[in-house]
């Protein structure tokens, strides 16, 4: 038998946290070392996260109404000696065993989507005044790099890194920011046509070559392309190829393509009804001359309705209505039928629950097949 | 605010140790249940002066006083626990859904280090029966 | 004079909701 003993406190320090076989398998490697951190924004308010170098898990604590203690083996100072009859036929004691620790409650840790915390990153549409207005002021707060805001957020790196370019993050007079819409499509537009100018391997670009690029053909006065801003281009339209030595960015030019895409819808169609034909003459007249890239309507899927079989109009998915019921009955307002995968775009992000998406539509809409096309109207 | 999980003492320790084949860890460590409350007295100290070698349930260790509280019987799945002088609870070893990491929170250092990993407890469910 | 050693029996067992976790309480 075993000596059960106790001490008169326990240390509530001691905590069970869940171990997923991903945290688990990270624990046990030496490979993988000061991998694991707890983050949190602040100390009083938010969430605890645990972050590895490319996951986020959230911390939950449930309590619970047993008794659970945690025991060490130890061995004692003076042999324990007691009569042993008060062991009732269990067997000689031939261990000791102390309480060190007493958990009312299990800390689970489940898998979420680290976000970065973009409070203190200030938008940059290439105004000139653009220090001065961030950094503004006692309680301005800004970030000077992207460590110090991956440091600052409940995200893995790898994940704040990803979405950092996706959103088009960026360093601006040393602070960090985000390029606006605009500017972020403006600046797209010159490094595609500098590069082009220049007849730069638009599969092989790199950045200090695309800077060179384009100050050839900005006056420099005007010139707000920096190599930061560059590479945030890239960052955004480009994968990084990561074979070479020397980083170098591939174009995504169907990404590319849409982006322009969204741009002529904006421009072309927004207020008015405009016809498919006219509309892509409209959309490839905004690409750079010779740009080497195929357009069809179906690329903007999830940008646009057809109010008419032949005709187009630019829709924004934020106008929309977040309830479902809603949202169907103003699509089929603008549109009575619609072919599922146009419709699909629009639509999905409101399956919040994870449902089958055919299931999902036929709760508000109907289904019907015609010939090889699956369609929806409204029930 | 943010601090790393320093697994490698841990890991040391569990290099070169046998894979556990008991519910009780490598470095020795248990983990125990009970559906209900441990009772023990608030006073160590002065029922420890009045302990007797018949009893032995107060010793001294590392500069603190303990108290023997009972006693745990494995067989295999099967556990028995006496606690005090008159209970006899029955339980099993059972193996957790999910593993456990005792993380110990420094708030002196502000270091978070993992003391072990639990796979298996002792969980006593049933009511207490008489020792006889 | 005995030390008194017992457990307190509970009939069930529950769960409390799962809580967010602030930094403070962690430490």
């Amino acid at each position: 038998s075993i000596n059960l003993h106790s001490a008169l406190e326990y240390d509530p320090s001691y905590k069970l946290i869940q171990l997923t076989p991903e945290l688990l398998d990270i624990i046990r490697d030496p490979e993988h070392n000061d991998q694991l951190r707890f983050k949190s924004l602040d100390k009083d308010k938010s969430e605890v996260v645990l972050c590895s170098h490319n996951k986020t898990w959230v911390l939950k604590q449930r309590k619970h109404s047993n008794t659970v203690l945690l025991m060490k083996e130890f061995v004692p100072a003076q042999p324990i000696s007691f009569d042993e009859t008060q062991l009732f036929g269990l067997s000689k004691p031939y261990m000791d065993i102390l309480g060190f620790a007493k958990t009312e409650s299990e800390f689970e840790t489940r898998e979420t989507e680290g976000q970065l915390d973009l409070n203190a990153v200030p938008i940059y549409n290439g105004e000139l005044d653009f220090y001065k207005r961030a950094t503004k002021g006692p309680s301005a707060r800004v970030f000077a790099t992207l460590e110090e805001l991956l440091e600052n957020s409940p995200c893995s790196a790898l994940e704040g890194i990803s979405k950092w370019h996706k959103i088009g993050g960026s360093v601006k007079d040393g602070v960090l920011c985000i390029l606006s819409q605009d500017f972020l499509f403006k600046a797209l537009h010159v490094v595609l046509m500098s590069a082009m100018a220049e007849s730069l391997d638009l599969q092989h670009l790199q950045v200090a070559d695309t800077y060179q690029a384009v100050r050839k053909d900005t006056e420099d006065e005007f010139n707000p392309y920096t190599r930061e801003i560059i590479r945030t281009v890239l960052n955004k339209f480009a994968v990084q190829e990561q074979s070479s030595e020397e980083s170098t960015w591939r174009l995504r030019i169907p990404f590319i393509a849409q982006w322009y895409g969204i741009q002529a819808l904006r421009k072309y169609a927004s207020g008015t009804n405009m016809p498919i034909d006219e509309f892509l003459i409209k959309w490839k007249s905004l690409f750079p001359p010779f740009f080497p890239c195929d357009i069809d309507i179906d690329m903007l899927r999830g940008f646009h309705y057809k109010p008419t079989d032949k005709t187009i109009r630019y829709v924004s998915k934020s106008t929309l209505p977040m309830d479902p019921k809603e949202r169907f009955k103003v699509l089929f307002r603008l549109q009575s039928q619609w072919d599922l995968e146009d419709i699909m775009p629009l639509i999905e992000e409101l399956n919040t629950r994870g449902m089958k998406i055919d299931s999902f539509i036929m709760k508000y809409a109907r289904r019907k097949r015609l010939g090889k096309k699956v369609v929806v109207t409204s029930r | 605010p943010s601090v790393k999980i320093d697994a490698t003492q841990w890991q040391k320790l569990t290099q070169s140790q046998n894979k556990q084949t008991t519910v009780i860890t490598p470095l020795g460590v248990t983990m125990l249940e009970i559906q209900g409350d441990l009772e023990l007295p608030k006073d160590f100290a002065s029922l420890a002066k009045k302990d007797s070698k018949h009893d032995g349930r107060f010793s001294e260790q590392d500069g603190q006083t303990i108290i023997r509280f009972g006693s745990l019987q494995i067989d295999g799945e099967r556990a028995t626990l006496f606690v005090g002088k008159k209970q006899r609870l029955l339980g099993q070893v059972t193996k957790l859904d999910l593993p456990m990491g005792i993380m110990h929170f420094n708030s002196r250092d502000n270091k978070v280090e993992l003391v072990d990993v639990m796979k298996y407890k002792i969980i006593f469910k049933d009511r207490p029966l008489p020792i006889m | 004079q005995e030390a008194k050693i017992w457990v307190k029996y509970k009939e069930g067992f529950s769960n409390a909701v799962r809580k967010n976790v602030t930094w403070n309480s962690l430490w």
